[in-house]
This record gives structure tokens, sequence and C-alpha cells, in this order.
């Protein structure tokens, strides 16, 4: 059985510090209230993270995070499943046995990155799951 | 102490010094996959003309970001995580004052190959010219690699490819060498040696100089170089440091 949890401060959300300036973000509505799960813009710096000159290729690229309230009922954007409905009425049943269901990437693609190494080599380096494509809440 | 179940972990709200901001950039990096940022590079007046390697990678990167596996660029892009041109090499010949055969070899530093990825093919491109002695003729260009070189007597050499084409085409040969990457991958602190012959039709030995094939004293944009696909071993868990 799923141990009774403290209820958390539903508005209080951990934000990355708007003062990063390698991680340009945009939430939108901010911390100002109900904003249902949705992705959000979140751009990587190469050149605020120092590596501008050896990087060719993108200068920096839109990772975006996801972000926003799941609450039942879900409508068709949230991308949600039958096992994230099940458990959001749990949920509203039981709020301290089980959490709330999670507002998470749901479709994830790849970067490359076209950049010199110390030998002045050429890389061409193509990393999956980098960017959010659809944010879902499960 | 706290009794009872425990909050879920919430990242502490403070503001991060300027050594743990620089921690979190370099693991932003390494998640990237990115190295840690080298010193910052100033390319000597000579390599700042667009040189052939970051040429042709930039076709691929563009083939890369824009999913265009099709093959149309290259077949191999579509099953490779990472791809990598090899410029450090030196060239040594041996043309006209010798006996023959004659042939062109060129040493390649692979220290910079990472471990833990597959090789799915390798290739050595350069660059060839119109040649017109023998003029209209067809040529044989195979390549080698150099096992292992021997004071004494020849080198152990491996047959790695063969190409024929006509004293009169121009452009980039590509010859295939994926069949030597199984040595380097054992041991990728000593050189790769390849060496690259030219025979006429009649068998006669020809200098690859003269066939039209350029090595080092090539313009920058036509430098022959080596790039090699990588397919990533299944990605291992990645302790942050």
């Amino acid at each position: 059985a799923a141990r009774p949890l403290k209820r958390r401060q539903l508005n209080k959300t951990t934000q990355v510090q708007p003062s990063n300036k390698h991680l340009r973000i945009s939430d939108g509505h901010g911390a100002r209230g109900r904003d249902v799960c949705r992705r959000h813009e979140l751009y990587v710096s190469f050149r605020d993270l120092g590596w501008l000159d050896s990087v060719i290729a993108p200068k920096g690229y839109s990772a975006y995070y996801c972000a926003g309230e799941c609450n039942y009922p879900f409508t068709s954007c949230m991308n949600s499943t039958n096992h994230a409905t099940m458990q959001a009425l749990v949920h509203l049943m039981k709020p301290d046995v089980v959490p709330k269901v999670c507002c998470v990437p749901t479709e994830l693609s790849a970067i490359s990155v076209l950049y010199y190494d110390s030998s002045n080599n050429v890389i061409l380096r193509r990393e999956r799951n980098m960017v959010v494509q659809a944010c879902g809440c499960h | 102490v706290r009794h009872g179940p425990r909050p879920p972990y919430v990242f502490p709200q403070r503001r991060l010094g300027v050594h743990e901001r620089r921690n979190m950039q370099r693991e932003i990096l390494a998640v990237l996959g990115l190295p840690e940022p080298p010193r910052p590079r100033v390319p000597p007046a000579a390599s700042r003309q667009p040189a052939s390697a970051p040429l042709f990678m930039l076709d691929l990167y563009h083939a890369m970001a824009n999913d265009d596996d099709s093959g149309s660029l290259h077949s191999h892009l579509g099953r490779s995580d990472l791809v990598m041109s090899f410029v450090n090499m030196v060239e040594r010949d041996r043309t006209l004052d010798y006996q023959e055969p004659h042939w062109k070899e060129f040493l390649f530093d692979l220290t910079q190959i990472p471990a833990g990825e597959a090789v799915t093919a390798a290739e050595f491109r350069i660059y060839k010219e119109p040649s017109t002695h023998p003029l209209n003729t067809t040529l044989h260009v195979s390549m080698f690699e150099v096992v292992q070189e021997h004071s004494n007597r020849g080198s152990d050499l491996f047959f790695l490819d063969l190409q024929t084409l006509r004293s009169g085409d121009e452009g980039w040969l590509v010859l295939d060498i994926t069949a030597a990457s199984d040595r380097w991958l054992l041991n990728h602190n000593k050189d790769l040696g390849l060496r690259l012959y030219v025979e006429t039709e009649d068998g006669h030995s020809m200098d690859p100089g003269l066939a039209g094939l350029l090595g080092q004293q090539a313009p920058q944009s036509r430098q022959p170089f080596l790039v090699t696909f990588f397919r990533a071993s299944p990605s291992p868990v990645r302790a942050p440091r």
C-alpha cells in the first residue's frame, strides 16, 4: 500500500533561477496560477556555456520543458493515459496516499552538434532525447 | 528529526555560487556529450579558408539535423550517433627516385577516438584533379593499411579498397577503410598508416601525384581527410559528476 504523503504546497514550483543567462526561460503564466500541463520555452545557449569557440553549429537549441497542472478531468491535449486518469481519480479520493499525476515529456527528439575537438578534428554528434516535442500527464 | 513520511526531496532554493554554476555548466555539456570547453581555438590565418573536412561535415550536419536519413548524402548517417573527421596527418611519398612501385602514405593521429563506440563505417577521402599523362586512360587506385613496418624488408600491408577511374576524372575519391577499424580500436594510440598505390591499365605503378591525387600540398578545401561513423553502444547510465 502507498505510504501516506504530506500534502505538498501546490503552488510552490521549483523553477530554474531566471538569472542563469545560459538558460533563457519563458514560462508564460509564471507562478501566477493554475496553468494546464504544457510545453514551455527553454533555450540553451552554447555561447553562454562558454563553448561557442569550438561549436560550428548550432549556436544553441530550444530544449523546452514541461510544467503545469494535471487535474482531472483531462482534456485531449494533456496526452494522458488510462492509468493517469485512474491515478488522478484515486488522488482525489486519497490525496494523502496517492500523489497527483505529473506533467512530463511524452515525446522527445535528438539534436545534432558540430564542433572542433582539441586536435582540430571536426566532430558531428547526435544526442538523443534532448528536445521536448510534447508534454502530457503521466 | 522528522517523524512520519518524508516529503519528496525539493531542490534547495538558493542562488548558486560561481563555482557551483561552473559545475552545472560542465554537467550540461556532459549531458550534451560534449567534452569540457577546450582551449579557445584561434585558427591560424592559413586555416581560415574553408577546409575540406569542415565543409564535408557541415553538409552531414545539415542532413543529420534535418533527419535526412534518405542516404542521399551518406548511407551510414542514419545509423550513426557520432561522426568524426580526422585531419591531423603526416604524408610520406615514395615516388620518382626509387624503383617501383610508387606510393603515397598518410599517417593519421587517432588518439581522439572515444572508447565504447562501435565503428559502422570509415572512409578516406582524397581529391583527384584531371591528369594528362597518360592521357585518357584507366587507372586503378588501391588502398592498404600499413599493419607493421620492418627496417630490413617491406611493410606488412592489409588490403582495404580498390577503385577504378579515368585519368581525366576530377572530384573526391572515397576509399572504404572500414576493415582497418578493428585494429585501431584495439590500439588507437598508434597512428593509422594508409598507403595509396596507382597502377595503369597495363599494370605499371604510377606516382599518385602525377595521377592527380592531391596530398597535403593541396589547397585547404581539397586536403585529404578521414571520416569515421560510430554507433553508440547502448547508452551506459551516465554517472553525474
